[in-house]
Protein backbone atom coordinates (compact mmCIF):
# COMPACT_ATOMS: atom_id res chain seq x y z
CA UNK A 1 0.00 0.00 0.00
CA UNK A 2 1.05 3.76 -0.67
CA UNK A 3 -0.63 6.44 1.59
CA UNK A 4 0.22 10.08 0.68
CA UNK A 5 -1.08 13.33 2.35
CA UNK A 6 -0.19 16.14 0.70
CA UNK A 7 -1.24 20.15 0.87
CA UNK A 8 -0.94 22.16 -1.98
CA UNK A 9 0.09 26.03 -1.92
CA UNK A 10 -3.28 27.32 -0.46
CA UNK A 11 -2.78 24.90 2.40
CA UNK A 12 -5.59 22.60 1.25
CA UNK A 13 -4.90 18.71 1.79
CA UNK A 14 -5.60 16.27 -0.11
CA UNK A 15 -5.26 12.80 1.44
CA UNK A 16 -5.09 9.65 -1.37
CA UNK A 17 -4.12 6.01 -1.10
CA UNK A 18 -3.28 2.56 -3.27
CA UNK A 19 -4.28 -0.58 -1.56
CA UNK A 20 -1.89 -3.21 -2.79
CA UNK A 21 -3.39 -6.68 -1.50
CA UNK A 22 -2.56 -10.31 -2.49
CA UNK A 23 1.08 -11.21 -2.08
CA UNK A 24 1.58 -14.71 -2.71
CA UNK A 25 -1.43 -15.79 -2.64
CA UNK A 26 -1.95 -17.84 -6.25
CA UNK A 27 0.47 -16.19 -9.51
CA UNK A 28 -1.42 -16.74 -12.68
CA UNK A 29 1.72 -17.24 -14.52
CA UNK A 30 -0.78 -17.12 -17.92
CA UNK A 31 -2.43 -13.59 -17.03
CA UNK A 32 0.57 -12.46 -14.79
CA UNK A 33 -1.64 -11.55 -12.36
CA UNK A 34 -2.31 -12.57 -8.82
CA UNK A 35 -5.75 -14.60 -8.25
CA UNK A 36 -7.02 -12.79 -4.45
CA UNK A 37 -6.22 -8.70 -6.13
CA UNK A 38 -8.37 -9.56 -9.44
CA UNK A 39 -11.26 -11.08 -7.40
CA UNK A 40 -11.08 -8.30 -4.46
CA UNK A 41 -11.50 -5.46 -7.48
CA UNK A 42 -14.63 -6.54 -8.68
CA UNK A 43 -16.01 -6.25 -5.22
CA UNK A 44 -14.83 -2.76 -3.89
CA UNK A 45 -17.48 -0.44 -2.99
CA UNK A 46 -17.72 3.18 -1.90
CA UNK A 47 -20.08 3.49 1.34
CA UNK A 48 -22.28 6.26 2.41
CA UNK A 49 -22.89 5.54 6.10
CA UNK A 50 -25.75 7.44 7.62
CA UNK A 51 -27.80 8.29 10.70
CA UNK A 52 -30.91 10.18 10.09
CA UNK A 53 -30.01 10.52 6.60
CA UNK A 54 -27.16 12.67 6.81
CA UNK A 55 -23.16 11.59 6.46
CA UNK A 56 -21.26 10.39 9.20
CA UNK A 57 -18.39 9.29 6.97
CA UNK A 58 -17.55 8.02 3.94
CA UNK A 59 -15.12 4.62 3.01
CA UNK A 60 -14.24 2.47 0.40
CA UNK A 61 -14.73 -1.03 1.54
CA UNK A 62 -14.41 -4.66 0.08
CA UNK A 63 -17.83 -5.99 0.40
CA UNK A 64 -18.56 -7.88 3.41
CA UNK A 65 -15.88 -6.53 4.94
CA UNK A 66 -17.16 -4.12 7.91
CA UNK A 67 -13.80 -2.50 9.14
CA UNK A 68 -12.10 0.74 7.70
CA UNK A 69 -9.03 1.24 6.22
CA UNK A 70 -10.01 4.35 3.86
CA UNK A 71 -12.34 6.90 5.35
CA UNK A 72 -13.28 10.56 5.03
CA UNK A 73 -14.83 12.12 7.76
CA UNK A 74 -16.29 15.36 5.71
CA UNK A 75 -14.96 18.28 7.21
CA UNK A 76 -13.43 17.05 9.97
CA UNK A 77 -10.45 14.20 9.15
CA UNK A 78 -9.65 11.67 6.68
CA UNK A 79 -8.10 8.36 7.57
CA UNK A 80 -6.20 5.06 5.61
CA UNK A 81 -4.54 2.20 7.22
CA UNK A 82 -1.45 0.35 5.66
CA UNK A 83 -0.23 -3.24 6.66
CA UNK A 84 2.65 -3.31 9.30
CA UNK A 85 4.57 -6.27 9.03
CA UNK A 86 6.66 -7.42 12.62
CA UNK A 87 7.11 -10.30 13.70
CA UNK A 88 5.59 -9.41 16.68
CA UNK A 89 2.14 -9.54 14.83
CA UNK A 90 -1.49 -10.68 15.03
CA UNK A 91 -1.40 -14.94 15.83
CA UNK A 92 0.58 -13.16 19.47
CA UNK A 93 -2.21 -10.69 19.57
CA UNK A 94 -4.56 -13.24 19.54
CA UNK A 95 -3.37 -15.40 21.76
CA UNK A 96 -3.14 -12.39 24.24
CA UNK A 97 -6.94 -11.38 23.20
CA UNK A 98 -7.94 -14.73 24.92
CA UNK A 99 -5.91 -14.94 27.51
CA UNK A 100 -5.96 -11.33 28.87
CA UNK A 101 -9.40 -9.92 26.74
CA UNK A 102 -6.63 -7.42 25.69
CA UNK A 103 -6.83 -6.03 22.17
CA UNK A 104 -9.17 -4.28 19.48
CA UNK A 105 -8.99 -5.34 16.06
CA UNK A 106 -7.93 -3.44 13.83
CA UNK A 107 -10.68 -2.94 11.09
CA UNK A 108 -13.17 -2.61 14.17
CA UNK A 109 -11.40 0.68 15.89
CA UNK A 110 -10.99 2.29 12.27
CA UNK A 111 -15.08 2.16 12.24
CA UNK A 112 -15.39 3.14 16.06
CA UNK A 113 -12.78 6.39 15.14
CA UNK A 114 -15.17 7.45 12.30
CA UNK A 115 -18.34 6.64 13.70
CA UNK A 116 -17.29 8.38 17.40
CA UNK A 117 -14.41 11.10 16.53
CA UNK A 118 -15.83 14.51 15.99
CA UNK A 119 -12.18 15.74 15.64
CA UNK A 120 -8.53 14.99 14.43
CA UNK A 121 -7.86 15.15 17.63
CA UNK A 122 -10.12 12.63 19.00
CA UNK A 123 -9.51 10.51 15.82
CA UNK A 124 -5.58 10.37 17.05
CA UNK A 125 -6.10 9.82 20.48
CA UNK A 126 -8.17 6.89 20.06
CA UNK A 127 -5.79 5.82 17.42
CA UNK A 128 -2.72 5.76 19.51
CA UNK A 129 -4.11 4.97 22.44
CA UNK A 130 -6.19 1.77 21.96
CA UNK A 131 -4.33 -1.64 22.49
CA UNK A 132 -4.64 -3.57 19.08
CA UNK A 133 -4.10 -7.11 17.98
CA UNK A 134 -1.69 -6.62 15.83
CA UNK A 135 0.67 -3.63 14.81
CA UNK A 136 -0.38 -1.28 12.09
CA UNK A 137 0.12 2.12 10.40
CA UNK A 138 -2.37 4.72 10.77
CA UNK A 139 -2.36 7.99 8.04
CA UNK A 140 -4.68 10.30 9.44
CA UNK A 141 -5.00 14.22 8.79
CA UNK A 142 -6.94 17.36 9.58
CA UNK A 143 -8.96 19.56 7.76
CA UNK A 144 -6.19 22.56 8.39
CA UNK A 145 -2.69 22.64 6.43
CA UNK A 146 -0.36 21.22 8.46
CA UNK A 147 -2.74 18.76 10.38
CA UNK A 148 -1.40 15.60 9.17
CA UNK A 149 0.76 12.62 10.70
CA UNK A 150 1.29 8.81 10.39
CA UNK A 151 1.07 7.15 13.39
CA UNK A 152 3.16 3.59 13.58
CA UNK A 153 1.36 1.03 15.84
CA UNK A 154 2.65 -1.97 18.20
CA UNK A 155 0.29 -4.09 19.46
CA UNK A 156 0.85 -2.35 22.69
CA UNK A 157 0.13 1.35 23.35
CA UNK A 158 3.64 1.74 24.33
CA UNK A 159 6.07 2.31 21.77
CA UNK A 160 3.60 4.58 19.26
CA UNK A 161 5.25 6.94 17.18
CA UNK A 162 3.75 9.61 15.33
CA UNK A 163 5.63 11.32 12.41
CA UNK A 164 4.40 14.89 11.58
CA UNK A 165 4.29 15.87 8.17
CA UNK A 166 6.60 19.37 9.07
CA UNK A 167 8.86 16.70 9.84
CA UNK A 168 8.62 14.47 6.96
CA UNK A 169 9.49 17.52 4.68
CA UNK A 170 6.68 20.19 5.27
CA UNK A 171 4.15 19.81 2.50
CA UNK A 172 3.27 15.97 2.06
CA UNK A 173 3.86 12.97 3.93
CA UNK A 174 4.20 9.38 2.84
CA UNK A 175 3.67 5.81 4.15
CA UNK A 176 4.07 2.51 2.31
CA UNK A 177 4.72 -0.27 4.88
CA UNK A 178 8.25 0.31 6.37
CA UNK A 179 8.95 2.38 9.35
CA UNK A 180 9.53 5.62 8.26
CA UNK A 181 12.89 5.81 10.05
CA UNK A 182 14.44 2.37 8.61
CA UNK A 183 14.90 1.67 4.99
CA UNK A 184 12.71 -0.22 3.47
CA UNK A 185 13.42 -3.82 1.67
CA UNK A 186 15.60 -3.25 -1.38
CA UNK A 187 12.64 -5.70 -3.66
CA UNK A 188 9.96 -3.63 -2.44
CA UNK A 189 10.71 0.25 -2.08
CA UNK A 190 8.07 2.18 -3.55
CA UNK A 191 8.92 4.70 -1.44
CA UNK A 192 11.57 6.34 -2.95
CA UNK A 193 9.90 5.77 -6.42
CA UNK A 194 6.90 7.37 -4.83
CA UNK A 195 9.15 10.59 -3.17
CA UNK A 196 11.04 11.10 -6.51
CA UNK A 197 7.23 11.59 -7.76
CA UNK A 198 6.48 13.88 -5.12
CA UNK A 199 9.25 15.79 -5.63
CA UNK A 200 8.62 15.66 -9.90
CA UNK A 201 5.08 17.12 -9.00
CA UNK A 202 6.02 20.00 -6.73
CA UNK A 203 3.50 21.76 -4.11
CA UNK A 204 2.47 23.89 -7.11
CA UNK A 205 1.20 20.68 -8.51
CA UNK A 206 -0.80 19.09 -5.82
CA UNK A 207 -4.34 18.33 -6.20
CA UNK A 208 -6.62 15.44 -7.48
CA UNK A 209 -4.96 15.01 -10.74
CA UNK A 210 -1.51 15.26 -9.80
CA UNK A 211 -1.60 12.55 -7.27
CA UNK A 212 -3.75 10.11 -8.98
CA UNK A 213 -0.50 10.66 -11.72
CA UNK A 214 2.33 9.84 -8.60
CA UNK A 215 0.05 6.90 -7.50
CA UNK A 216 -0.20 5.69 -10.65
CA UNK A 217 3.19 5.01 -11.38
CA UNK A 218 5.36 2.22 -11.16
CA UNK A 219 5.80 0.65 -8.79
CA UNK A 220 3.60 2.60 -6.93
CA UNK A 221 1.17 1.10 -8.70
CA UNK A 222 2.18 -2.49 -9.17
CA UNK A 223 0.26 -5.61 -9.89
CA UNK A 224 -0.92 -6.13 -6.09
CA UNK A 225 -3.06 -2.80 -6.39
CA UNK A 226 -6.62 -2.84 -6.03
CA UNK A 227 -7.91 0.88 -6.07
CA UNK A 228 -6.53 3.88 -5.83
CA UNK A 229 -8.87 6.63 -3.71
CA UNK A 230 -8.64 9.96 -3.51
CA UNK A 231 -9.87 12.71 -0.83
CA UNK A 232 -10.43 16.26 0.24
CA UNK A 233 -11.90 16.74 3.68
CA UNK A 234 -12.99 20.27 3.70
CA UNK A 235 -15.00 18.80 0.21
CA UNK A 236 -16.38 15.59 1.94
CA UNK A 237 -14.99 14.45 -1.67
CA UNK A 238 -13.88 10.60 -2.17
CA UNK A 239 -13.71 9.17 -5.32
CA UNK A 240 -12.57 5.79 -6.09
CA UNK A 241 -10.83 4.03 -8.80
CA UNK A 242 -9.99 0.47 -9.68
CA UNK A 243 -6.50 0.24 -10.91
CA UNK A 244 -4.87 -2.28 -13.12
CA UNK A 245 -0.75 -2.39 -14.07
CA UNK A 246 -0.67 -3.59 -17.25
CA UNK A 247 2.35 -5.28 -18.50
CA UNK A 248 5.24 -4.58 -18.13
CA UNK A 249 4.35 -4.08 -14.73
CA UNK A 250 6.30 -5.15 -10.98
CA UNK A 251 4.19 -8.14 -8.81
CA UNK A 252 4.73 -6.29 -6.12
CA UNK B 1 9.31 -8.52 -18.17
CA UNK B 2 10.34 -4.83 -16.41
CA UNK B 3 13.32 -4.27 -14.54
CA UNK B 4 15.16 -6.43 -11.32
CA UNK B 5 14.56 -4.57 -7.81
CA UNK B 6 15.64 -1.86 -6.81
CA UNK B 7 13.29 -0.29 -9.38
CA UNK B 8 13.41 3.23 -10.99
CA UNK B 9 10.53 5.57 -10.56
CA UNK B 10 8.42 6.00 -13.67
CA UNK B 11 6.68 9.15 -13.04
CA UNK B 12 3.49 9.31 -15.37
CA UNK B 13 1.52 12.31 -16.13
CA UNK B 14 -2.03 12.65 -17.32
CA UNK B 15 -3.35 9.47 -16.07
CA UNK B 16 -6.18 11.49 -14.38
CA UNK B 17 -9.15 11.09 -15.17
CA UNK B 18 -9.68 7.42 -16.07
CA UNK B 19 -12.60 5.77 -18.02
CA UNK B 20 -15.45 6.19 -15.96
CA UNK B 21 -15.79 2.60 -16.20
CA UNK B 22 -13.35 1.92 -13.50
CA UNK B 23 -14.99 4.20 -10.77
CA UNK B 24 -16.80 2.90 -8.10
CA UNK B 25 -20.05 2.56 -7.45
CA UNK B 26 -21.28 3.96 -4.17
CA UNK B 27 -23.75 2.50 -1.42
CA UNK B 28 -25.66 3.86 1.72
CA UNK B 29 -25.09 2.07 4.91
CA UNK B 30 -27.75 2.97 7.20
CA UNK B 31 -26.28 3.49 10.53
CA UNK B 32 -30.10 3.58 12.37
CA UNK B 33 -30.97 0.21 11.33
CA UNK B 34 -30.65 -2.77 13.39
CA UNK B 35 -27.02 -4.46 12.93
CA UNK B 36 -28.32 -7.25 10.84
CA UNK B 37 -29.70 -5.20 8.29
CA UNK B 38 -27.56 -2.87 7.53
CA UNK B 39 -25.89 -4.73 4.74
CA UNK B 40 -28.37 -6.75 2.86
CA UNK B 41 -28.56 -4.98 -0.08
CA UNK B 42 -24.49 -4.32 -0.66
CA UNK B 43 -24.06 -8.28 0.13
CA UNK B 44 -26.96 -9.02 -1.90
CA UNK B 45 -25.33 -7.48 -4.54
CA UNK B 46 -21.80 -8.45 -4.15
CA UNK B 47 -22.93 -12.07 -2.74
CA UNK B 48 -20.91 -14.29 -5.38
CA UNK B 49 -17.72 -11.56 -5.63
CA UNK B 50 -17.78 -12.11 -1.32
CA UNK B 51 -17.94 -15.96 -2.35
CA UNK B 52 -15.34 -16.15 -5.04
CA UNK B 53 -12.84 -14.07 -2.22
CA UNK B 54 -13.72 -16.62 -0.06
CA UNK B 55 -13.64 -19.80 -2.01
CA UNK B 56 -9.96 -18.44 -3.26
CA UNK B 57 -8.74 -18.01 -0.34
CA UNK B 58 -10.06 -21.83 0.55
CA UNK B 59 -7.85 -23.02 -2.18
CA UNK B 60 -4.87 -21.28 -0.98
CA UNK B 61 -5.18 -22.67 2.40
CA UNK B 62 -6.07 -26.17 1.18
CA UNK B 63 -2.73 -26.25 -1.17
CA UNK B 64 -0.99 -25.54 2.34
CA UNK B 65 -2.22 -29.55 2.88
CA UNK B 66 -2.25 -31.68 6.21
CA UNK B 67 -3.16 -28.84 9.16
CA UNK B 68 -4.02 -26.19 6.94
CA UNK B 69 -7.33 -27.70 5.94
CA UNK B 70 -8.11 -28.75 9.13
CA UNK B 71 -8.13 -25.49 10.48
CA UNK B 72 -10.57 -24.16 7.66
CA UNK B 73 -12.79 -27.35 9.13
CA UNK B 74 -12.88 -25.60 12.57
CA UNK B 75 -13.54 -22.19 11.14
CA UNK B 76 -16.52 -23.61 9.64
CA UNK B 77 -17.36 -25.61 13.24
CA UNK B 78 -16.71 -23.07 15.27
CA UNK B 79 -17.77 -20.11 13.64
CA UNK B 80 -21.05 -19.49 16.33
CA UNK B 81 -18.70 -19.56 18.95
CA UNK B 82 -16.12 -17.27 17.20
CA UNK B 83 -18.35 -14.20 16.21
CA UNK B 84 -19.75 -14.19 19.75
CA UNK B 85 -16.84 -13.13 21.21
CA UNK B 86 -15.98 -10.05 18.31
CA UNK B 87 -17.70 -6.78 19.55
CA UNK B 88 -21.15 -5.06 18.90
CA UNK B 89 -22.71 -4.07 16.34
CA UNK B 90 -19.97 -6.02 14.20
CA UNK B 91 -21.29 -9.42 15.84
CA UNK B 92 -25.04 -9.05 14.50
CA UNK B 93 -23.41 -7.29 10.79
CA UNK B 94 -21.79 -10.61 10.39
CA UNK B 95 -24.27 -12.78 10.98
CA UNK B 96 -26.61 -10.26 8.47
CA UNK B 97 -23.39 -10.67 5.90
CA UNK B 98 -23.68 -14.67 6.74
CA UNK B 99 -27.50 -14.51 6.47
CA UNK B 100 -27.88 -12.94 2.99
CA UNK B 101 -25.04 -14.91 1.40
CA UNK B 102 -25.14 -18.23 2.55
CA UNK B 103 -21.64 -18.06 3.90
CA UNK B 104 -20.59 -19.87 6.62
CA UNK B 105 -20.50 -17.61 9.29
CA UNK B 106 -16.75 -18.42 10.51
CA UNK B 107 -15.93 -17.55 6.79
CA UNK B 108 -17.39 -14.33 7.13
CA UNK B 109 -15.98 -13.66 10.57
CA UNK B 110 -12.51 -14.91 9.33
CA UNK B 111 -12.63 -12.33 6.56
CA UNK B 112 -13.19 -9.42 8.54
CA UNK B 113 -10.20 -10.53 11.38
CA UNK B 114 -8.13 -11.04 7.87
CA UNK B 115 -5.89 -8.40 8.65
CA UNK B 116 -4.45 -9.86 12.18
CA UNK B 117 -4.32 -13.31 10.65
CA UNK B 118 -2.49 -12.15 7.61
CA UNK B 119 0.16 -9.99 9.45
CA UNK B 120 2.15 -12.39 10.90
Amino acid sequence: CTSIVAQDSNGTLYHARNLDFGLFMGWDPKNRTWEITELLRPAIVNLDFQRGGKTVFKSVNYAGYVGILTAISPGKFTLTMNERFTLDGGYIGIINLILTGKGTWMGFLTRATMEKAESFKEARAMLTSTQMIAPAYFILAGNTSGQACVITRNREVNGTDTWWMKEAGGWYVLETNYDHWSKPLFVDDRRTPANKCMKKLTQKGVGIPGIFDVLSSRPVLNKLTTYTALMQVNQGHLETWLQYCPDPCFPW
Amino acid sequence: QGQSPPYEAECVEGKYPPPSSRRVKEYVVNLDLPGKERWKHVAAEKKQEIKNILASFKKYIYDFGGIAAEIWYLIDLLGPAIVDVLPQPFQDEIRGISDVTGIEIGEVTLYNIFYEIFTV
